[in-house]
Order: C-alpha cells, then sequence, then structure tokens
C-alpha cells in the first residue's frame, strides 16, 4: 500500500508505476493518471494529476528522470506524490494551492532509459531510440526541445552524452510533454527536476540573452534557495542556465518559457559532492524534503502571483 | 550487464578559460570513451568525468601536462554500484 511503500529505497519502474497506482485508489478524489503518449520502445508515459475540481484550471507541471540515472530525481517525485495527497487538507498553503490550481507530476518521464539503467547500464542518461546511420543509441532528452535546437551547448554526435538528436521533438517522451502543455495551454509553472548540481536554474540556456522576467525569476529562487536551505542547509546557487552552469542549447524549460510559461524552472537536487548519481538511498527522503520546501515556495508565489 | 570495474570520476577545477577549452578538447577525444557528468562549464563549477579504466592514464597525464587541477571524486564506480544494488536488495526484504 501507500502507507507501506519504502520511500526510503530505490525502486523498479514496474514499482514505480504499481506505486502509482495504489496512490489512484487510495485517493481517488484527488488523484488520477493520465497517459500522455509512450516511448520509444513503448512503455507508457504516465503523469499523475492532482486536482480538486473536474474544470480545467491553471495548472503547475513537475517532472523527474528525464535524465535515466539521475535516480534521486524519480524517487523525490514519488515522495512528493505521496507529500502531496498527505498535506492536501492539513496543510493550510498546499491546500489552497490545490483549490486554485492543479498539479501535474510525471515521476519517470524517461522510462525506457530508466529501465535500461535497472538492468544493463547504471550510468544511461539518454533516451533508447536507434540513430540512422550510428551505432550509438539514444538522444540526450534535455537538448530535444525547439529552443535554439542544434545551437552550441549540444552535440551532433550520436555517440555524445548530449546529443540532440536529429530535429527538435524527434523523441517521443519530449514530443508528449509539448502536445500535453500545448493542448492544456493553462500551464503557469514548469519546474522540471535533475541532479546532482545543486542548482537551481531559470532561462536561458541556449543564449546570453537575460530573459524578459530575469529579475522576477532571480527573486523567485532567491526565495526557494533560502526556503530548501532551511531544513539541512544545503547550499544551492541560482541564476540563468548559461550564466551558473554552462550553456546548452535545446533545453526544457528554455522551451517553455518561450511557450510562455513564466515560472520555468530547472533544480539540480543535491549531491555533497561524493556519490554524483549514485546518491545513497538514505539520502532520499532528505534531499525530498529539502526540495519540496522550494516547490513550495515556487507553488505558493505562482498561487499568489497569477498572470 | 555494463560493469564499471576500474572506473573513475573526476573532478576537474579549471582555472581560466584556456583550462576549458582544454577540458572541451578532451570531450572531442571520442576514443577516450568519457562521459562527463556534469560540465565542461565555466571556472565556478567543476567539471565531472567518469573515465573508463582504459583511458585513466591518457586523461591524467593530459591534464596534467596542460597545468589543470583535478581530484579523485570516485575511486572505482563499480563498488558504489554494487553496493547501492546490495542496498536495494536488502530493503526489499526488509519489513517497512
Amino acid at each position: 500500500s501507500v502507507e507501506t511503500f519504502n520511500y526510503a529505497s530505490y525502486h523498479t519502474l514496474d514499482e514505480i508505476y504499481n506505486f502509482m497506482d495504489l496512490l489512484v485508489a487510495a485517493n481517488p478524489n484527488l488523484v488520477s493518471k493520465i497517459q500522455i503518449g509512450n516511448s520509444y520502445e513503448g512503455r507508457p508515459l504516465y503523469v499523475l494529476k492532482f486536482s480538486t475540481r473536474g474544470t480545467k484550471r491553471p495548472a503547475i507541471w513537475i517532472d523527474t528522470g528525464i535524465h535515466s540515472r539521475e535516480w534521486v530525481t524519480q524517487a523525490s517525485g514519488v515522495w512528493f506524490a505521496k507529500k502531496i495527497v498527505d498535506s492536501y487538507g492539513k496543510d493550510p498553503s498546499l491546500t489552497s494551492i490545490l483549490d486554485n490550481l492543479d498539479i501535474f507530476l510525471e515521476i519517470v518521464t524517461n522510462p525506457d532509459g530508466f529501465a535500461f539503467t535497472h538492468t544493463k547500464n547504471r550510468m544511461w542518461r539518454k533516451t533508447r531510440s536507434i540513430n540512422s546511420g550510428s551505432a550509438c543509441i539514444g538522444v540526450d532528452p534535455n537538448r530535444n526541445w525547439d529552443a535554439g535546437f542544434g545551437g552550441s551547448g549540444a552535440s551532433s554526435n550520436p555517440c555524445s552524452e548530449t546529443y540532440r538528436g536529429p530535429y527538435a521533438n524527434s523523441e517521443r517522451e519530449v514530443k508528449a510533454i509539448v502536445d500535453f502543455v500545448k493542448s492544456h495551454g493553462n500551464i503557469k509553472t514548469f519546474i522540471s527536476i535533475h541532479s546532482y548540481s545543486q542548482l537551481l536554474l531559470y532561462p536561458y540556456g541556449y543564449t546570453k540573452t537575460r530573459a524578459p522576467d530575469y529579475q522576477e525569476l532571480n527573486n523567485i529562487a532567491k526565495a526557494a534557495v533560502a526556503a530548501l536551505s532551511s531544513l539541512y542547509d544545503t547550499q544551492y546557487r541560482y541564476g540563468s542556465i548559461i550564466t551558473t552552469i554552462y550553456q546548452a542549447s535545446g533545453g526544457t524549460i528554455d522551451w517553455t518559457y518561450n511557450q510562455g510559461i513564466k515560472y520555468s524552472f530547472t533544480f539540480e537536487l543535491r549531491d555533497r559532492g561524493r556519490y554524483g548519481f549514485l546518491l545513497p538511498a538514505n539520502q532520499i527522503i532528505p534531499t525530498a524534503e529539502e526540495t519540496w520546501l522550494a516547490l513550495m515556495a515556487i507553488m505558493e508565489y505562482t498561487r499568489d502571483h497569477p498572470y | 550487464k555494463e560493469t564499471f570495474v576500474g572506473n573513475q570520476v573526476l573532478r576537474i577545477f579549471v582555472a581560466n578559460e584556456a583550462d576549458v577549452e582544454k577540458v572541451k578538447e578532451l570531450e572531442e577525444l571520442q576514443e577516450l570513451q568519457l562521459d562527463f557528468w556534469r560540465g565542461p562549464g565555466g571556472q565556478d563549477v567543476p567539471t565531472d568525468v567518469r573515465v573508463p579504466f582504459a583511458s585513466l592514464q591518457a586523461v591524467k597525464i593530459f591534464l596534467e601536462s596542460s597545468g589543470i587541477r583535478y581530484s579523485i571524486l570516485i575511486d572505482d564506480l563499480q563498488t558504489l554500484v554494487d553496493e547501492e544494488q546490495t542496498q536495494m536488495i536488502r530493503q526489499h526484504f526488509m519489513p517497512q
């Protein structure tokens, strides 16, 4: 059950998908599961929808696990899902957020890659699509979006870990989100979660040009990082992608921002400098807990500053 | 199942733009089969790179001869992967 599920352990894709079903069954009036497409290898792409009303409302999108080897992100996504159902009706702030906005949560954004990390190659990052004319498999789904696609900070070599793909949205896992975001049309906040550099980033990654909402995004990030650090004193940096970490074209939140989703952020969760993608399982819950505080700060801002 | 025996993860600290360019050169050398976990970026964020055992000497010599500072973030990646696997199995057989 969702009560006995071990949130302090890493889980396989099947276990996470079973967890989603359990969560929906236990909270039918709050949570539903939507399939937004299929992966390259035919696995369903599921999104959990947290909503207190039937009508379409402004929404917050959160995704984890687009880079499959970043296991702490999928594990945190599971924890967030449980936290939302536990908090609704008890935590006044989360309750008021859900009374005004829907939350969409895609826990395993790259299921083919995630399954591959459990069976064949723990360090797999990309999708599992076959590249025509190359023996190398997969595309970096965080270089495959239609925002500066093909520019600096992405590779044209299919054997590279940052291979951008043959064209924007070539990856089904990316296209499914693009289609969903466009068809929904009222997503106000988009948060894409990665690991492990302890950063909270906002657009842009493909250009040094400042985002028009730079100052506001910077203020939100500052507040969110302060909330995060208040729990375990984990030190985060924040800023635009290109100035804070490195140039990256074709990135997720550059596309969402250009699509009109003003509150577009991407996280790099904790590592503390020792483990990279192999963060020990005993750090899953502390990571999720501190990240939740930052997520709440961003979601509260969204609720209080509609546009 | 791919193993990572003898693979190390190096943390590279660049001091200037010339160092960044050198690390980018390294990234272009496909025969080394390097897996850049992070970067190469700017001076504020270190670059982390997984180096297969067969490429370790070449990479370390390249960095040292270029005067670029680095440290070993993960000494043997497979050991950590094994620990993770053991922990997952143990968790599955323990009462919650």
